[in-house]
């Protein structure tokens, strides 16, 4: 069955599985270790004692490469595999992440799994336009003001839930690896209860790319010490997962998504509906406005009636205002010389056939009026009978009347037999 | 009782050349 229809075929609001988004796919990274192959050493702690093991970083070996394809590959937690940054790329240098999720995703949460210990600061961003423009999405910091210029674990309310906060929880330096950072989207927002209604917040969880910015490393203050290149070696930047959740924007009017033909992904668009994200209308159901469905209501896009002889159609709001929002649509080029909104009665010269259903291609015949007995070329809609002139009878007035011969003058074509 | 249509040929268009129509 399909979940964007009822068992009675109505239909209802259907949504995209809930996947992890990045999985598969390649990130951007600002920095990788291992071209050239170089040392870098994983610090760990027994008790008061600190000591450092070092192993080799080298893209040319298999076994010692930590490529960004490691980020978004099956998170095995037996044989993890970790992307790495090149040695201490320290504040005011920062590393980034960049990704994309091939189209617009409603976002529920970025999580980042960590190698090394968790940076110090740590910067989400995201697009709505495929990496054209960012916005901030959330800050990590144990520093907010500074390294942000943002208050520590601001307030959310309804004026600033579109907003990104800066705080310094998970920021510390331990565990020194398995660290995690999880950045809920809704998490806190005041209007999330009604996620529905709320075009802010629907706004707020759009995204068509995610980038990571790690903006400065935690350290344990050596790295200007005596043996600092041994410390600085230390000091690096390494994720093991990188996951993205949500779901494929289909604005409720899609259950899942798919390839077009030119490889983009895009909503298996249902309820009447077109676009990427299922965005507008499919062309001549512009019946009633488009709006995203709800779980209340599908809103899906109506087609508008035309009675079989308009392939076109637009949408006027103030007629949909006045039909009490049930229907906007006007028929464009109604053709079978039909017109009016709905093609629904006959053009001008032309009679309704009542034998024939006004959809039927010959609903409309021709009136026919006689040139000179007829008063004028409309004649009755329903009837057909043309205006006669005086003394003129028959249904296009091309006959005169009992009591009337016809005449020599144009103007009056039948008068009086004296 | 059938009348007969008019006769477009028996209009005098002397007067109504504008008006006469194409066939008559």
């Amino acid at each position: 069955p399909d979940p964007c229809y009822d068992e009675n075929g109505n239909p209802r609001r259907c949504i995209p599985d809930f996947v992890n988004s990045a999985f598969g796919k390649d990130v951007r990274v600002s920095s990788t270790c291992g071209t050239p192959a170089t040392r870098y050493c994983v610090v760990s702690e027994m008790g008061e004692e600190r000591t450092r093991d070092c192993h080799t970083c080298d893209s040319e070996d298999p076994k010692k490469t930590h490529p960004p394809a490691y980020l978004t590959d099956l998170n095995n937690p037996h044989n993890l595999t970790c992307w790495q940054s090149e040695n201490y790329v320290q504040y005011p240098l920062n590393v980034t992440l960049a990704l994309s999720l091939g189209k617009k995703f409603e976002v529920t949460y970025v999580s980042l799994q960590f190698c090394s210990p968790r940076p110090e600061s740590i910067a989400i961003f995201k697009s709505m336009d495929y990496g054209k423009s960012w916005v901030p999405f959330q800050f990590y910091s144990t520093q907010c003001k500074k390294m942000y210029g943002r208050q520590n674990k601001a307030a959310i309310t309804k004026v600033n839930e579109q907003e990104a906060i800066c705080t310094d929880s998970h920021t510390d330096m331990h565990p020194l690896t398995g660290g995690l950072i999880a950045f809920s989207t809704l998490d806190g927002r005041p209007s999330a209860h009604d996620f529905d209604n709320s075009p802010v917040l629907q706004d707020w969880v759009t995204a068509t790319d995610i980038k990571v910015m790690f903006s400065r490393l935690h350290t344990f203050g050596d790295e200007n010490e005596d043996d600092s290149e041994l410390a600085r070696d230390s000091y690096f930047y390494a994720v093991s997962d990188l996951q993205v959740g949500g779901r494929c924007k289909c604005n409720g009017h899609a259950s899942k998504c798919v390839k077009d033909r030119d490889g983009n992904l895009v909503c298996e668009c249902k309820h009447n509906t077109a676009g990427p994200e299922c965005d507008r209308c499919k062309p001549f159901h512009y019946d009633r406005p488009w709006q995203r469905a709800t779980a209340r209501e599908a809103n899906e896009c109506v087609a508008c009636h035309c009675n079989l002889h308009a392939r076109r159609c637009r949408f006027n709001m103030e007629l949909f205002k006045l039909s009490g929002r049930r229907s906007g649509g006007v028929c464009l080029n109604c053709r079978h010389n039909t017109a009016g909104r709905h093609c629904h009665y006959c053009r001008e010269g032309f009679y309704r056939d009542l034998t024939k259903a006004i959809s039927h291609r010959r609903a409309c015949k021709a009136c026919d009026c006689h040139p000179v007995g007829a008063a004028g070329k409309t004649c009755n809609q329903t009837t057909g009978q043309c205006p006669c002139k005086d003394g003129v009878t028959g249904i296009t007035c091309n006959r005169c009347a009992k009591g009337y011969q016809q005449s020599r003058s144009p103007i009056a074509p039948c008068i009086k037999i004296p | 009782e059938v009348m007969p249509t008019l006769d477009m040929t028996l209009f005098d268009w002397t007067d109504y050349e504008d008006m006469k129509p194409v066939d008559a």
